[in-house]
């Protein structure tokens, strides 16, 4: 493990800590998408079924563990918690499952590096995960008000990706042999989707304004 | 080979 991959994943720990107090401590979720978090949720399930079958270290088991947890947490939370419940913004979160779901289903059908229901998954969940934000970033674009806590959230989920990339870079210059196109693609893919709201976040925390972007 | 090496990622 390399230092840029320790902290990609501690980038993304954080990510989650900072949505979980956020949604605790204001006991609202507004500005927080659902749909996100149930595609984080299907991505986490179907790429940790290795928990049972491969053990690879502690810290990877316990690490896997944590985000499936905190994920359904929130997920109850936003679903059932009494309080919580009646702040998600259920009308402006209407992006499709479908339309992200379905193809990253049959891309993985199509490209993977060994047909088993494991391995396709697993690939499924690398693709699923390049493009789970996108509910989010709608959301946050139809927000008026953003929650500084959304938005560091956001921040801190692409910086994560941003660090894995540059944990790749490290291993391809390190590891003899160390090839991963698919994943590869998919992480590039899911970095750039960040872009444009990176932009509008820096720009915001340089003039010391409140984030909004532009519709 | 690289299949199992990269399932170490999370």
């Amino acid at each position: 493990m390399n230092i840029f991959r320790l902290a990609g994943d501690m980038t993304h720990l954080l990510s989650i800590l900072v949505l979980l107090l956020k949604i605790n401590a204001t006991r609202s979720c507004r500005g927080v998408s659902l749909k996100t978090q149930e595609l984080y949720a299907l991505v986490f399930v179907c790429r940790y079924l290795d928990l049972f079958t491969n053990f690879i270290s502690m810290y990877n088991t316990i690490m896997k563990i944590i985000f499936l947890a905190s994920t359904f947490t929130i997920i109850y939370w936003m679903r059932f918690h009494k309080v919580i419940r009646v702040t998600y913004d259920r009308e402006q979160d209407t992006f499709r499952y479908q339309f992200l779901v379905l193809p990253c289903l049959v891309l993985a059908l199509l490209l993977n590096s060994e047909f088993t229901v494991m391995e396709v998954l697993w690939t499924f969940s690398i693709y699923l995960e390049a493009v789970a934000i996108l509910p989010q970033l709608v959301l946050l674009q139809r927000t008026n008000n953003i929650d500084n806590l959304t938005g560091n959230y956001v921040f801190l989920l692409g910086s994560y990706r941003a660090l894995y990339i540059l944990n790749w870079i490290y291993r391809f210059l390190t590891e003899p042999n160390y090839r991963q196109y698919l994943v590869w693609i998919s992480g590039i893919v899911q970095t750039i989707i960040y872009i444009d709201f990176f932009y509008y976040y820096i720009k915001s925390w340089k003039n010391n304004e409140k984030l909004s972007l532009p519709a | 080979e690289s299949v199992a090496e990269e399932k170490d990622e999370l």
